[in-house]
């Protein structure tokens, strides 16, 4: 039940106003003042000036600041009658007379828009309950679990799905037909998938996925056919296919990948800084830049991630007959280091799992590889002396596993969807994990979303 | 007196319980507010 | 008085959001953060009417046990550590 001393508060537009504009100005202040900023003067209590002394709440009738554990600001409403307050870390209203949040009313919780509010109250409806996690399975059309299991993963990431409801896409593209154009196609699944029930049936949430299929079989024949492909490579197909619409939406202008702004390159694109050591004189002075997409990396003798993060961070040695120190002259074979230059929004890491022999055959190594739920990427970063290198937090919202051997082999994927649950996507079923299921998956691919920073 | 140790952990406890009282904050609003918005119970 | 000063020290010497960070960091990767969300959407189930108040008097005593001794005596010691320069000067 809502608040009824809001309530009565909105019951006057003028009153409604100054609370909803008091509202959004304390808001603002949170949301856009530093940390100090933050702590000094809005998480610091006016009472006993104690800092972080639980919650604390930013007076909507007054200057006053008072915090939870010692109750000053149920003093200070009981003082002088003031009796909302909006919390200082989450700007979330509190109303002391109820001594609890307001929620349920819908000005308030859009309070931005409020001066758009009644066009906003007649042109659109809350989103519908049903769908609203997006959860449904795709039917195998005959080997193309390899497929399902990145769409899956990627209608449900947190950028790829913002940028498809938020119509990038949709309000530019001139083709307007999701079996000719892959972005509307994914545009469909994902109306599809999110959209209201009533308008979609099992049966027709297929249509965006046979689109997918079609689109992706007119563009690359080779994934046409029954036989299995490997997921990592229709991953990076999709992610250019993305790019190539953002381009031709664009007006085909010519855009340099580093600073490209479609959805691909914004939320995957990183950038790798290698250079050539010198085993003699330690020169790093050889350095290059290169955009990347994902970082596969090699599972030989290791058994968790970090292990292998560390060796692909550790560096190589090179034979190359032809090299010769810049500064000492030395030709002793250097050695190449990698480090990360810039991380991506969402990391794809790739577990090499697929050896082509030099014999011509092809081998997977089936050996578990230790995942965390959250991972800290600063370790991986190129450091300059000068800079320190935050803390960067990311968490796995996404597995992709092979069962099986190379040619024949069966995809599955996990995906945490808004909330924080865990579902598994096996072709056309769809059932919920726990954490601790994901994490013993032979992982192939594993997706993470940036998640705190410092 | 206050001394290092009590102070330390009462400045380590501020930051406890309000990290605390935060998640609850977010999730209890969110939880009443679909509630409120779908009528049910929507587990 | 004095801890309040010691906090504004701490604030303004930019240690204070260290501290935060590295704790909610940890927090994050020991798994606490969920399981402390977890445990309110426990409470919720259990009475979708009961209040914020009433519900953070069931989970605040449980979520304060979850803190990993680890990452408190970590914490700990860096506020100490702060704390000994602070006192000093």
């Amino acid at each position: 039940m809502s608040c009824p001393h809001l309530n009565q508060a909105f019951k006057n537009e003028k009153t409604r106003d100054g609370v909803l504009k008091t509202y959004n100005m304390i808001r603002y202040i949170i949301e856009h003042s530093t940390f100090q900023n933050r702590h000094l003067l809005s998480m610091r209590c006016t009472e006993c000036y104690e800092i972080n002394h639980g919650s604390t709440f930013m007076c909507l009738q007054c200057g006053f600041c008072g915090c939870w554990n010692s109750e000053h600001f149920t003093m200070h409403s009981k003082k002088v009658g003031h009796i909302f307050g909006v919390n200082s870390s989450n700007g979330l209203l509190f109303c002391f007379k109820c001594m609890d949040f307001v929620s349920g009313n819908e000005m308030l919780t859009n309070s931005m828009l409020v001066k758009y509010w009644d066009d906003i109250s007649v042109k659109t409806s809350p989103p519908s309950l049903h769908g609203r996690d997006g959860l449904c399975g795709l039917v195998n059309m005959g080997s193309t679990c390899f497929m399902s299991t990145i769409v899956q993963t990627l209608v449900h990431n947190p950028y790829v799905l913002k940028n498809s409801l938020d119509q990038h896409h949709y309000a530019h593209c001139d083709s307007d037909n999701s079996s000719a154009c892959f972005s509307c196609a994914l545009d469909t699944v994902i109306a599809n998938f999110y959209g209201p029930s009533s308008e979609s049936s099992f049966p027709s949430q297929q249509k965006g996925f046979i689109d997918l299929l079609l689109c992706s079989w007119n563009a690359n024949k080779n994934l046409a056919g029954y036989s299995q492909q490997d997921a990592h490579e229709f991953l990076q197909f999709f992610l250019n296919q993305l790019h190539s619409d953002y381009v031709r939406i664009n007006k085909n202008a010519v855009i340099k990948p580093e600073f490209c702004k479609c959805i691909a390159h914004s939320a995957f694109q990183g950038t790798l800084r290698s250079s050539i050591i010198c085993t003699e004189c330690h020169d790093g002075s050889n350095i290059k830049f290169d955009p990347m997409m994902d970082l596969s990396l090699d599972i030989n003798n290791k058994t968790t991630l970090i292990e292998c993060l560390q060796s692909f961070h550790e560096g190589e040695k090179l034979t190359d007959f032809n090299h010769k120190c810049r500064n000492c002259g030395s030709v002793q074979n250097p050695i190449k280091q990698m480090t990360i230059a810039k991380l991506p929004p969402v990391l794809v890491l790739q577990l090499k799992r697929f050896e082509h022999r030099m014999t011509g055959n092809s081998v997977k190594l089936n050996d578990f590889v230790q995942f965390p739920a959250y991972l800290n990427m600063a370790p991986f970063c190129h450091k300059e002396e000068t800079k320190h290198v935050p803390d960067l937090v990311y968490e796995l919202v996404a597995v992709i596993s092979q069962e099986g051997s190379v040619n024949q082999g069966h995809y599955t994927s996990m995906c945490k969807i808004t909330g924080g649950q865990w579902f598994r996507f096996n072709d056309s079923m769809v059932t919920s994990v726990s954490e601790e299921d994901v994490l013993r998956q032979q992982a192939y691919l594993v997706f993470y979303v940036i998640r705190q920073i410092g | 007196h206050p001394t290092i140790q009590s102070t330390s952990h009462s400045i380590f406890d501020n930051l406890i319980s309000s990290m605390i009282q935060d998640i609850v904050a977010r999730t209890t609003t969110q939880a009443h507010a679909l509630r409120f918005r779908y009528g049910i119970d929507p587990k | 008085q004095v801890k309040a000063q010691i906090q504004q020290h701490l604030v303004e010497s930019g240690n204070y959001e260290l501290i935060s960070n590295n704790l909610s960091q940890r927090l994050l990767q020991e798994g606490w953060t969920d399981q402390v969300k977890r445990l309110a959407q426990e409470e919720i189930n259990n009475d979708s009417k009961a209040t914020f108040t009433q519900i953070l008097s069931k989970v605040e005593p449980k979520a304060s046990e979850l803190v990993s001794e680890s990452t408190k005596q970590e914490i700990l010691a860096k506020i100490e550590g702060f704390l000994a320069e602070i006192v000093d000067t």
